[in-house]
């Protein structure tokens, strides 16, 4: 948040109109539903904030590191909610966690100051991304409740925030927590999400970190706005340099005392390397630098290369210090590809991807005891300005949407990558319990950090057009999303570094600006979703259980299909037996003006290879603000040359763009074989 | 079968609350332990078989109970759904 305002493009001089016309956000309430907060950061003070909103209902409970006088007209309500917890995993350990709001964990902390964090400056962390940190809605109020604890976060305390967010007034929910998906009737979160979002709640989660592997967002109910992670143009450059003079590319954001300049390095791998004369210890658990896994014999003094996987990045490299290691590299296997993430390490150490663990590790095993493979590790500080930028994080969780192949997921990305914000002054920034250091603000990565952004920025939206629905400004934030880089190309896919598509970034990255003005959107009503979920082939009883209505499917079903929910993205899937040569379906779609006035609007359309698409009617002419107009989406394709073999797809996607000569509403068209 | 107890949420329709309830969190207790076994048969808890009571997302409430008497409950009247519990973590 010391760049992703600017990234973003919410800071200028003069303040932008976004955030001038909603006054910051400051009569909007976002719900934090995390592992609650440290109410007396920086981030969260209230100077020069008028008083709490009237509409809020909420309280601010007290506890343990938590006195009643936490809340302020910043932090306006926190709670917390364990029951839950403890009537699956027994009475907390009140050592380890704290009946209260307080976020003993940071997460929170951070997701929270994404959001809507005042202006704070000088901010850092470990002298890495200095600069001013600001949340997308810094004027914006806060309201925290606490659900995660030590053993996770449970849907009947998830639901118990929810239920508490939408009693108390809350105008966003933003949660940065998933899990599995299942169908929507079954899954806590979709059923209280509806809730919310049938009380005009705009609610932003995180799409998952399961990525690059297809299938695996979560979150994915389309009354939700399901948020992926991409970069900035921000860079923490750590490289290693080899012995043998080769330099592989790195990043890390360790702050402690540097390795001697100009001093080569033993290098060892941890894992078993049968033959080699640097190998720490045999086995996999080495491998990894599991904990007690290392022999400090074999690694005292040398930099150890550790591979990616099972316990936390950060634990490497404590196990790798407490073994007697002077620094660590963080290998990629091939599973992880190329995707870096900056991690606060308690000794020198950083991060390298899948094609340089290999050459690391081949350099490694082919050194002997008379020559052995040295190196260090060259730290860089902060890079600003890096291109391409954004770039979809590599472990952002991808499409297709497991649930309903019929809704594009994600929706979109934000920075998700690398981001400074809040910490709480009683955890370290490593977030393990050796790590006795202290930082105001720390560098996490996820799309736990993408979806407050997203968040933050619907408060702002909210602020400015009050009376938009939560699908109007989801749909404002999608349709203005972009999908090129800064160096004018496709966005890629940090995993392959080969261009992203649709199941990556979903309708694009969001640009706040252009969403403040999308000229059009795709308006949602709770009947459209009744409708939605007849066309899923759900049962009355089903329906009930997400929406409270009942559902009357027979008009939904003959009014067609799943693909009708009025959406701003539009997939169409079909199943390639070979026995047609072609495939139609169309997609209605109804826009509401919101671009204050008279306009004419025309279709363009980039048809996804191999298919047709054709849009009727190509003008929609709009005579006044709030006027909605229908047309309708033909999607013919080809089907595939060779009939495709069982459990595989082939996609393609492409666009319908509405403009006026000011707007450009952008719709996806996703086509699935 | 009975199984080992979990939670599950209960999703309800809050108009059909019996009067004979004065509150929606007794009909929700009774409705607990009659799927338990019959009024009496469930484990007795300090402060009642409920976790949360929901109202204003939507209605019903989180208890602690065998499948075997989530199942029943989800035959209960004025029960929309009963949807076993799951552990999230964060992103």
């Amino acid at each position: 948040t010391t760049r992703s305002p600017r990234f973003l493009g919410l800071l200028s001089s003069p303040p932008s109109a976004l955030l001038a016309d909603s006054d910051f956000g400051s009569d909007l309430v976002i719900a934090i539903i995390d592992t609650g907060i440290s109410p007396t950061h920086r981030s969260f003070h209230d100077r020069g904030l008028g008083p709490v909103p009237s509409k809020w209902r909420g309280v601010c409970s007290s506890g343990p590191g938590f006195p009643p006088n936490s809340c302020n007209r910043k932090l306006v309500g926190a709670r917390f909610f364990s029951a839950g917890y403890e009537a699956t995993s027994g009475r907390m350990n009140e050592t380890a966690e704290v009946r209260s709001p307080l976020d003993t964990d940071g997460h929170g902390t951070h997701t929270a100051s994404i959001a809507a964090g005042r202006y704070v400056f000088p901010a850092s962390t470990l002298g890495y991304a200095r600069g001013v940190a600001a949340g997308m809605a810094p004027k914006a109020r806060l309201a925290a409740y606490k659900v995660c604890w030590v053993g996770g976060c449970f849907d009947s305390d998830i639901l118990a925030a929810f239920d508490a967010a939408v009693a108390d007034g809350v105008d966003v929910v933003s949660l940065s927590v998933g899990g599995v998906v299942v169908p929507y009737y079954l899954d806590a979160i979709a059923i209280g999400a509806f809730g919310a979002t049938e009380a005009g709640i705009v609610v932003s989660a995180s799409a998952g970190n399961g990525g690059p592997g297809g299938l695996t967002v979560t979150n994915v109910a389309p009354w939700m706005a399901t948020v992926g992670a991409g970069s900035m143009d921000r860079a923490f450059p750590a490289n290693v340099q080899l012995g043998n003079g080769q330099v592989l590319d790195g990043v890390s954001v360790y702050g402690g005392p540097a390795l001697q300049s100009g001093k080569m390095y033993e290098l060892v791998y941890a894992g078993a390397s049968s033959g080699a004369a640097s190998s720490a210890a045999d086995g996999y658990s080495a491998s990894m630098c599991l904990d007690g896994s290392l022999d400090p014999a074999a690694v005292r003094g040398k930099i150890v290369v550790c591979d990616r996987g099972v316990n936390s990045r950060a634990a490497k490299g404590d196990v790798v210090h407490r073994a007697g290691g002077i620094g660590m590299v963080l290998a990629n296997g091939v599973f992880d590809g190329e995707g870096l993430v900056a991690d606060c390490h308690v000794l020198p150490a950083t991060a390298v991807g899948a094609a340089a663990g290999d050459k690391l590790r081949k350099y490694i095993g082919s050194s002997t005891r008379q020559a052995p493979a040295t190196g260090t590790i060259l730290f860089e500080g902060t890079h600003l300005g890096v291109h391409p930028a954004p770039v979809v994080a590599a472990f952002s969780a991808r499409g297709p949407n497991p649930q309903s192949p019929e809704i594009l997921k994600p929706d979109l990305i934000a920075p998700g990558l690398n981001i400074l914000a809040a910490w709480p002054s009683g955890v370290g920034p490593a977030g393990i319990p050796s790590d006795g250091r202290r930082t105001e603000f720390n560098i996490l990565s996820g799309t736990s950090m993408a979806c407050p952004h997203i968040s933050g920025l619907a408060a702002l939206l909210k602020a400015a057009h009050p009376t938009w629905s939560p699908a109007a400004i989801k749909s404002a934030l999608m349709t203005t999303a972009y999908i090129k880089d800064n160096s004018n190309g496709t966005m890629v896919d940090e995993s392959t570094g080969v261009v992203a598509d649709v199941f990556d970034f979903g309708a694009g990255h969001v640009d706040p600006m252009r969403a403040m003005d999308p000229g059009l959107v795709y308006d949602i009503t709770p009947v459209d979703y009744v409708n939605f979920l007849c066309n899923l082939n759900y049962t009355e009883q089903n329906i009930r259980a997400i929406t409270r209505r009942p559902a009357d499917c027979r008009g939904a079903r003959r009014a067609g299909h799943a693909g009708n929910l009025n959406y701003p993205s539009m997939s169409a899937t079909f199943a390639a037996d070979g026995t047609r040569a072609t495939m139609k379906t169309h997609f209605i779609r109804t826009v509401t003006n919101v671009g204050g006035g008279r306009a004419v609007y025309r279709a363009t359309v980039r048809s996804p290879e191999g298919c047709a698409v054709t849009v009727q009617p190509r003008q929609l002419a709009f005579r006044r603000d709030g006027q909605k107009l229908s047309f309708t989406v033909r999607v013919e394709a080809a089907a595939p040359a060779k009939k495709m073999e069982p459990g595989s797809s082939q996609v393609r996607s492409g666009a319908v763009t509405w403009s006026d000569g000011r707007h450009a509403v952008n719709t996806p068209v996703v086509v699935t074989w | 079968g009975g199984g080992e107890e979990r939670t599950f949420i209960v999703r309800v329709d809050a108009d059909a609350k019996p009067s004979a309830f004065p509150t929606h969190a007794h009909w929700y207790e009774a409705a607990v332990m009659a799927a338990e076994g019959g009024g009496g048969g469930g484990e007795w808890r300090e402060g009642g078989p409920l976790i949360h009571t929901y109202s204003a997302a939507f209605h019903g409430f989180s208890a602690r109970m065998s499948p075997a008497a989530a199942a029943a409950l989800a035959e209960a009247p004025g029960v929309a759904a009963v949807v076993p519990e799951r552990v999230r973590q964060l992103a």
